[in-house]
């Protein structure tokens, strides 16, 4: 536990003053490596670390809670704000007859199965979802789509014979305007940020569909390369928002904060489980209490 | 890291951003850099010195190169993990690559619960040309396990593997169904299953740990694959897994093609993880 980690550390401080230089730095060792232990980068942690020293040098120590209480007071309101401020993030879509929602990823990383539960909210949000299977590569990646899309009961497209990603995505577009689908969720092959021949297709996807959300899935578990992740698809693809998935597991997800530091944009929702209805908003505030454990 | 100039402690705290940066956690890192410090204070080292004993020391923890010896008949493998990690993929890896050493080779489609499951597994097999045992989306996946034992001792097969769908340690429920099928397992063919593998994302980050650590607790574990290794991740939890737990790494994953698979070389590992 964090707090009680903090107050050991301070445990010879006297209840009156400020907080020094000294209190600080030595309660900051102890975030520090609670933040590197939640997967947090290892240069945004650098980072956050120093940006609450110079904020909290000075800070009265307040009479009614311990040092180490205070320190984490400031470190969680910090996180917070990183994670995107106090509200959950807004999540609102243009009517673009169809709305083109395209999920990218790694490998693994719950793109099939959030496509399935995007379905299902925005079904739940009046909208009429089908589900575009674009992963020609994995074998039986379609039949996942199809199954998920009889499960759930929405319409979906799947790949004819030969047929590539973005003739898939081009015929679906024309299918909607005739069957009155007005949101398609395009799952694309998970694919490595280094594969250039994979980021191409992403590129060229993106280029020719103008899709009005591309979302990067990320596993809640994944490590120091988040920050390599998010950036170069962001850099690439461009990326207007996250799904971190997973977080019904005990990974405390410090790749989050990785994320919208390094790429700015916010996490939307979060994967709790592997039914169509596991999908959650973002709430920063619960994020930032998980990843300091 | 300067390789020819005298090393500073200052100069040791970098490699701290190193080792964390693979993954291998504040923990293991923290003993290392400790190491590392206690043997500069002992002597002066240029960064080369630095370099050969932090690879020495990595080394040390992985121990000797450990494989699958097929040392019975049929051999199992039972292979586990949480979702996504790359099971499915490796279990048709394991095919080939025991296929192409000339052993006689069955599948069991563990995975009865996720869509598309048995169908990925299917295709899977017909390209490694092996046989499959599966079931109906539902059913009990110890008793597709046992199904694919008894067809393994019947029709005289060399190896089964067997897949499973992926699960999270922190579920109680499938952790318990884990535990039935190894037990399934093991009064289905004696000594089954002979080798118990966990599949761990190379691109994990602490959470690997307690993976390992709470599967270990449900089915003894006895070499890990650390698949997607081809990613920007070094898979240093594996170093930390093999530290805290012992369990050593078996077998690589380095793409999603058939022969994507290789033997765990700790040397080699270590040289990527620090370049
Ligand atoms: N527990 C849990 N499992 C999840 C969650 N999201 C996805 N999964 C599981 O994670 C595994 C991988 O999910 P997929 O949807 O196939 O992942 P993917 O990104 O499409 O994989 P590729 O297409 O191969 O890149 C499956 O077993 C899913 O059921 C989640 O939020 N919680
Ligand atoms: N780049 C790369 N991708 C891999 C590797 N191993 C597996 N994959 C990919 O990872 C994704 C998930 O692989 P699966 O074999 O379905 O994983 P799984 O653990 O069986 O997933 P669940 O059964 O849903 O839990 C697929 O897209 C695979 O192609 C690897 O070594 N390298
Ligand atoms: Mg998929
Ligand atoms: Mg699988």
């Amino acid at each position: 536990q964090l707090t009680n980690r903090l107050n050991n550390a301070f445990r010879s401080l006297t209840s009156r003053g400020k907080l020094t230089t000294k209190n600080i730095k030595d309660g900051l060792q102890e975030v520090r490596m609670a933040l590197l232990e939640a997967d947090v980068n290892y240069k945004i942690v650098k980072q956050f670390i120093q940006n609450v020293e110079d904020e909290a040098v000075g800070d009265k120590v307040l009479t009614s809670i311990t040092p180490g209480q205070q320190v984490v007071k400031i470190v969680h309101s910090k996180l917070i704000d990183l994670l995107g401020g106090k509200a959950s993030p807004k999540i609102s879509l243009p009517r673009s007859n169809p709305t083109v929602i395209m999920l990218v990823g790694l490998q693994g990383s719950g793109k099939t199965t959030h496509a399935a539960k995007l379905a299902v909210w925005l079904r739940n949000h009046d909208w009429n979802p089908t589900l575009v299977a674009l992963d020609i590569y994995r074998p039986a990646a379609a039949q996942q789509i199809q199954t998920l899309a009889k499960q759930i009961g929405v319409a979906s497209v799947l790949p004819s014979f030969m047929e590539q990603p973005l003739g898939i995505a081009q015929r679906a577009i024309k299918e909607a305007k005739t069957n009155g689908w007005d949101v398609l969720i395009l799952d694309t092959a998970g694919r490595l940020q280094i594969d250039d021949q994979m980021m191409r297709e992403l590129e060229q996807l993106q280029f020719k569909l103008k899709p009005d959300a591309v979302f990067l899935v990320v596993d809640a578990m994944t490590g120091q390369t988040a920050v390599d992740v998010g950036y170069e698809f962001a850099r690439r693809v461009g990326i207007d928002g996250f799904v971190l998935t997973k977080l019904d597991g005990d990974a405390k997800g410090g790749a989050a904060l990785s994320l919208r530091a390094v790429v700015g944009k916010p996490i939307l929702f979060v994967g709790t489980g592997e039914k169509p209805d596991a999908l959650e908003p973002f709430y920063p505030d619960r994020m930032a209490s998980r990843i300091l454990g | 890291i300067p390789l020819s100039r005298k090393i500073s402690r200052d100069d040791i705290e970098k490699l701290e951003e190193v080792l964390i940066s693979a993954d291998v956690g504040v923990e293991t890192t923290m003993e290392i850099i400790k190491d590392l410090k206690s043997k500069l204070s002992k002597s002066e080292l240029t960064g080369s010195d630095v370099l050969v004993l932090l690879e020495s020391h990595l080394m040390g923890i992985l121990g000797e190169e450990s494989g699958i010896e097929v040392n019975d008949k049929p051999f199992v493998i039972l292979i586990a993990g949480v979702n996504g990690s790359g099971k499915t993929t490796t279990v048709a890896k394991l095919a080939h690559y025991f296929k192409s050493r000339g052993k006689k080779i069955v599948l069991a489609a563990g995975d009865t619960f996720r869509a598309a499951a048995q169908d990925q597994l299917e295709i899977w097999a017909k390209r490694a040309g092996v046989d499959i045992v599966n079931s109906h989306s539902g059913a009990d996946p110890a008793s597709v396990i046992y199904d694919a034992s008894q067809k393994a001792m019947v029709k005289n097969f060399d190896i089964m593997i067997a897949d499973t769908a992926g699960r999270l340690h922190t579920k109680k429920n499938l952790m318990e169904e884990l535990r039935k099928v190894h037990r399934v397992a093991g009064k289905a063919i004696e000594g089954s299953p002979h080798e118990v593998i966990l599949v761990v994302d190379a691109t994990t980050g602490q959470n690997g740990l307690a993976q390992a650590e709470i599967f270990g607790q449900a089915i003894p574990l006895t070499g890990i694959i650390l698949a997607k290794l081809d990613s920007t991740a070094k898979g240093g939890i594996a170093v930390a897994i093999r530290r805290k737990l012992g369990i050593p790494i078996k077998f690589i994953g380095v793409g999603e093609k058939i022969d994507d698979l290789a033997p765990f070389v700790p040397k080699d590992y270590v040289k990527a993880m620090l370049e």
